[in-house]
């Protein structure tokens, strides 16, 4: 279902070309369960976003259900990134004049649900990660891990077929990334497709299959032992 | 040096009250090396924030070197956080207009150094974390964990004696983060305390003493074995 060919992704910093992505070859197939893993500023995050359809790329293909991205127009790519795909984000992106119930029930807003059901559905959504007690609290009167909780909410509250996860416990004590990671699990089970960047082995051990990054390219990909 | 009595900082939302520290007693002592672990929301970034001096309890004491900071005036408490303490924030809080460059050399402005010479020494502190080709990158033409790497080196330019460090490894693969932990470990034997916020008890088990936070109060103190 995700097929990503050659993919490369160039910045140009002066006389400088930096590669972020040099050449990606990937295959995943529907309900796969993915660890992506490498090096700080190997190509992990630029490789999500793309994958998440918030960025395009330099050049190669990218094709989600045989659908190439890059000639899809941005009414319609809006449409795939609402539905079938939940983002979190590696900085929790969250808006900070609104409340953590709020910033969760966004995707819904979008999804033209009515305010009533997507409180509710925001609600379960917190209370799945364990902020019950928490729905009020705007971003900055929560501590790190709870906003990156937010940010695990919002991305599942909209039930889409495909989660990205950019690294979604690297500010949680253990206890709570494994609640993080039943989460997930279960998900998984329920027939969905769950990518996570990750830099801790712990985490990694829990899905099917590891891919790893180095310098903008594919350097393994092995399925988990276990 | 650091002596905390029966700290305490409450919220009061609406009806609500919520203990972010109910009642926290540490005594530090110069050149220690000191590991600040617990559950998300158990109060460990409020204690450090009180410790930076960039917040004030709701009761209790904070003595720092044998100065009661509730006694003391906002330009003095400034410049006492400028001098002698270096703050990793677990947000990184970098400026985004800024250059990781120009972030990094920001405290040096405050101290009053020339700019040739800040530039300098925040192009020191950048290599020491390994972001030599990345200096003129500003914050979103970074990597996660190279945003991570500036907030480090930003905390350490002016040479502080106290270092407090809010999960300066959470975006880091194992060996970025090992390189970040030998940096601070050098630290300490020059002589410098260090207090860093980790979830990881890999990381914890490189200092030499953890102090684990529970709903707001120290639960367990104890030095590390080796
Ligand atoms: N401005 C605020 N208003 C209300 N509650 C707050 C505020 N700031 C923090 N809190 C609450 O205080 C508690 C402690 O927060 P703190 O940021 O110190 O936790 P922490 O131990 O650093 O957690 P983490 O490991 O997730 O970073 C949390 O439950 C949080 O929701
Ligand atoms: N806008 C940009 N301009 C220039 N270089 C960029 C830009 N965005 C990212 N980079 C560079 O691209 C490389 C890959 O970045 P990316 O964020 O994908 O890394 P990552 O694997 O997610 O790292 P981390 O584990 O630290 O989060 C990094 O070296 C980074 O400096
Ligand atoms: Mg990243
Ligand atoms: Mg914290």
């Amino acid at each position: 279902m995700i097929e990503v060919r050659d993919l490369k992704k160039l910045y140009r910093m002066g006389t400088e070309t930096i590669y972020a992505l040099n050449g990606v070859n990937l295959n995943i197939a529907r309900n796969e369960y993915l660890a992506l893993m490498g090096p700080s500023g190997s190509g992990k995050s630029t490789l999500m976003n793309l994958l998440g359809c918030l960025d395009t790329p330099t050049s190669g293909t990218y094709h989600l259900n045989h659908i190439d991205v890059s000639q899809v127009d941005d009414d319609e790519l809006a449409e795939i990134r609402n539905k079938e795909i939940g983002f979190v984000f590696q900085t929790f992106n969250l808006l900070p004049r609104l409340s953590a119930l709020e910033n969760v029930a966004l995707p819904l807003v979008y999804a033209g649900m009515g305010r009533h059901d997507r409180l509710e559905q925001a609600a379960e959504a917190l209370r799945s990660v364990g902020l019950g007690d928490r729905m009020d609290h705007r971003p900055n009167e929560l501590s790190g891990g709870q906003r990156q909780r937010v940010a695990v909410a919002r991305a599942l509250v909209n039930r889409p077929s495909i989660i990205l996860a950019d690294e979604p416990t690297g500010n949680l004590d253990s206890k709570t990334s494994y609640e993080i990671m039943d989460l997930f699990d279960n998900l998984h089970a329920q027939g969905n497709t769950i990518i996570i960047v990750t830099h801790e082995p712990d985490i990694a051990q829990r899905t099917l299959r590891i891919v790893k990054l180095i310098d903008g390219v594919v350097e393994s990909d092995e399925p988990v032992n276990h």
